[in-house]
């Protein structure tokens, strides 16, 4: 899975994700990806997320939905991101199994993940671009 | 310009196949970035977002697009999703297997239709209607790990699919 959030000059917020699914999936099977608030969700003022891992298990949880509703009722973007992921890895009991990245209306970047790897980057107008692989960079 | 873009690509267990591919990964994201700044200081932020994640898709080292993972089947099917904070307008594509361009094709999904979502056939027909650059099939690597993968279940050793693990060794026909 691969994404993106984005905001612009004008205060606009944006999501987009796509991915090839999991391997081996049946024919048909659709995962978070597709479906606004599971794996991706923007709204303007609140929050612009993207979402990767075991896509049955983000879906289930709404990952992306339950972040914003934190932060509509003023919970700041890093601690509701780790909230979800948190609860969302007790509530399962496993871990690999998702991968946040966020900007808020601000401009500040979040993310979140209870996995050894999650490829990631941001970038600022002026700032050198940032990169990392493993959760810990 | 006021303004920040962030992508990602996969998140999951540490595997020494992706150290491997690290640096090529990196440049993968890098690029994504560098598209998506491009974008920004045109555009919008929904322009940003599609065209990073268009460079993703088109890079054939990430889980999406030309390198996309395979199902059951060995066969390509794609999933996106988009979405526009200002008006909360939203697009999604859903096991598509035309085109490996499926973030464009959500888009097209929520500038020319009334939808939200079209899934596996309709999605197809969309893509081709609008000329859309056909999947260009497996990578070598979504191949090699598909055919790794099929058979630690057939040894018992996948542990992601429980249920399906029947349905996976007896795949339909003679």
């Amino acid at each position: 899975t691969v994404g993106a959030v984005a905001l612009d000059s004008d205060g606009n917020l944006a999501a987009a994700t796509s991915t090839g699914g999991i391997s081996l999936k049946l024919p048909g099977r659709v995962g978070d990806t597709p479906l606004p608030g599971a794996g991706v969700y923007a709204e303007n003022g609140v929050v612009a997320i993207s979402a990767t891992g075991v896509g049955e298990l983000i879906a289930r949880y709404l990952a992306a939905f339950r972040v914003a509703e934190l932060m509509r009722r003023g919970t700041p973007l890093a601690e509701a991101l780790g909230q979800v992921v948190s609860n969302m890895t007790n509530f399962f009991g496993r871990r690999n199994t998702v991968g946040l990245i966020a900007v808020d209306a601000t401009g500040a970047y979040g993310e979140a993940t209870n996995c050894e790897v999650f490829l990631r980057g941001f970038a600022k107008p002026g700032e050198p671009v940032k990169v990392g692989v493993l959760a810990e960079e | 310009m006021r303004g920040i873009i962030a992508v990602h690509g996969g998140a999951g267990r540490l595997r020494k196949s992706l150290l491997e591919s690290r640096r090529e990964l990196e440049e993968g994201l890098r690029d994504a970035l560098h598209a998506g700044m491009s974008a920004l200081a045109t555009g919008s932020s929904l322009d940003a977002v599609e065209a990073a994640v268009r460079v993703l898709e088109s890079s054939g080292i990430f889980n999406a697009g030309k390198g996309a993972a395979l199902n059951a089947y060995g066969q390509v099917e794609l999933d996106a999703g988009v979405m526009f904070g200002r008006d909360l307008s939203f697009g999604a594509v859903a096991a598509q297997r035309y085109t490996w361009n499926a973030v464009s094709l959500a888009r097209k999904v929520m500038e020319l239709t009334d939808h939200i979502l079209l899934v596996g056939p309709g999605a197809d027909e969309l893509a081709k209607r609008l000329g859309m650059e056909l999947h260009p099939g497996p990578t070598e690597r979504a191949r090699k790990l598909y055919e790794e993968l099929l058979e630690a279940v057939k040894k018992g050793e996948h542990d992601l699919w429980r249920k399906n693990r029947s349905l996976l060794l007896s795949p339909p026909g003679d």
